[in-house]
């Protein structure tokens, strides 16, 4: 299922960007 | 010293980007047949103002104060920049997708980082092909180095900025391979 979210998920390189940045912040 | 990050954090980061390049080529076909909105008007190939307004926005584009956008009508693209959605850079053939990127660095090469400018060059290099062809591989070595420059000019090492300008330092110099380019792990 998880699968088929990502093929909906128009926004995934912007989520994806703003995660890892935020990611580094946390580590 | 504060800004190099853990070789844990950036061997995350190559693991993450790998898969979300791996999703993106899975989905392309997908995301190509997907309509685009009639506001969203792709400039051509070569030309690189258009490219520059398109990404970035009219607002930082032309540097001039706007009015603030009526709530009640949304987002304005056209100002704020269109974000680097699968259903757009998915339509960019590689041809295109270089020389964005040489547009976007010559923009950096001259402007502030901003989040804007930070999510078109991650989307960007997750479309770069591998194997890099020479224009790409020099093009990407030159905005690592150009990150680090803009790094080492930030004060505050707590901005979100540090972090932008880490991942693409962290993916140009270990997920392609251009080590010589990479931050010593703290």
């Amino acid at each position: 299922q998880s699968e088929d979210s990502d093929v909906w998920d128009d926004t995934a390189l912007i989520k994806a960007y703003d995660k890892a940045v935020a990611s580094f912040k946390d580590a | 010293e504060g800004y190099s990050p853990t070789l844990k954090w950036q061997q995350q980061q190559v693991a993450h980007f790998s898969a979300v390049r791996q999703s993106l080529n899975k989905n392309r076909n997908h995301w190509q047949s997907q309509h685009l909105d009639s506001n969203v008007a792709m400039p051509k190939s070569e030309d690189e103002e258009g490219w520059k307004k398109f990404c970035l926005g009219e607002r930082l584009y032309s540097e001039i104060e706007m009015l603030p956008d009526n709530e009640n009508l949304g987002v304005d693209y056209i100002k704020v920049g269109f974000p680097p959605l699968l259903s757009i850079v998915s339509r960019m053939n590689q041809a295109t997708v270089t020389s964005v990127l040489e547009y976007l660095m010559s923009w950096f090469g001259e402007k502030p980082f901003t989040p804007e400018l930070g999510r078109w060059l991650y989307a960007l290099l997750a479309c770069l092909e591998k194997p890099l062809l020479p224009e790409a591989h020099s093009l990407i070595r030159q905005l690592a180095r150009r990150c680090s420059e803009v790094r080492l000019l930030e004060e505050n090492k707590n901005e979100e900025r540090i972090s932008a300008l880490n991942l693409i330092i962290c993916l140009v110099s270990r997920y392609f391979d251009q080590y010589d380019l990479a931050d010593e792990p703290s």
